[in-house]
């Protein structure tokens, strides 16, 4: 485990704390998406397949837990909490994100390590979290003002995997034989999709005014 | 690689 690693860790956590924050202090869900939420889960439900085959350590293990049980609380939550599901911008949120899924399918059955169910799943889980963002980052440019705790997450969101791209270059350095060019590509993707997301959350900051991102 | 080393990040 290394620093980058660690860091790309810490700072997911905490997007996903930031939203539970918002969720659980704001009893509210508007401007996030419904969407992307249900294909984070599908990420980790997918990716996490060996969390009961393979102990590799408790920190693993533990955050596994951690990312696949709040995923799927924050859906729920959006889908059927009595206060939360009223304020779900439903009519914003309106990416088709059956696409991304289908089209992260087709790819991990293309492109994948071996082909068993476990790395085509995983592969497709790198592949679908590269994507699982742009329903978010279109009801952001809908939504007229962004309130800052869901700026906040999308910014940890974004920052994490680019932690992680830090993380395979210092693998990639310091060990034998450590190719990954599934996740090299995808999160370089991922991390491309925030640029103007990144650009925009700097610019607000800087000029101290609401995030807005352009139609 | 061993698959466990290779799924070692989350």
């Amino acid at each position: 485990m290394n620093v980058f690693r660690f860091a790309g860790d810490m700072t997911h956590l905490f997007s996903v704390l930031v939203l539970l924050l918002k969720i659980y202090a704001t009893k509210s869900c508007s401007g996030i998406s419904l969407k992307t939420q249900e294909l984070y889960a599908l990420v980790f439900l997918t990716r996490y397949l060996d969390l009961l085959t393979d102990f590799i350590s408790l920190y693993n293990t533990v955050m596994k837990l951690v990312f696949i049980s709040s995923s799927l609380a924050i859906v729920w939550c959006m889908r059927a909490h009595p206060v939360v599901r009223r304020t779900y911008d439903k009519d914003q949120d309106t990416f088709r994100h059956y696409t991304l899924v289908a089209g992260s399918l087709v790819l991990a059955l293309l492109f994948h390590d071996r082909f068993t169910i476990r790395e085509v799943c995983w592969a497709f889980s790198i592949y679908l979290e590269a994507v699982a963002i742009l329903p978010q980052l279109v009801l952001l440019q809908r939504s007229r003002n962004v309130d800052n705790l869901t700026g906040q997450y999308v910014f940890f969101l974004g920052a994490y995997r680019a932690f992680y791209i830090l993380n395979w270059i210092y693998r990639y350095f310091t060990e034998q034989h450590f190719s990954r060019w599934i996740p090299w590509i995808a999160g370089l993707v991922q991390t491309g999709l925030y640029a103007d997301f990144f650009y925009y959350y700097y610019l607000s900051w800087k000029n101290n005014v609401k995030l807005q991102l352009p139609a | 690689l061993s698959a466990v080393t290779k799924h070692d990040e989350l």
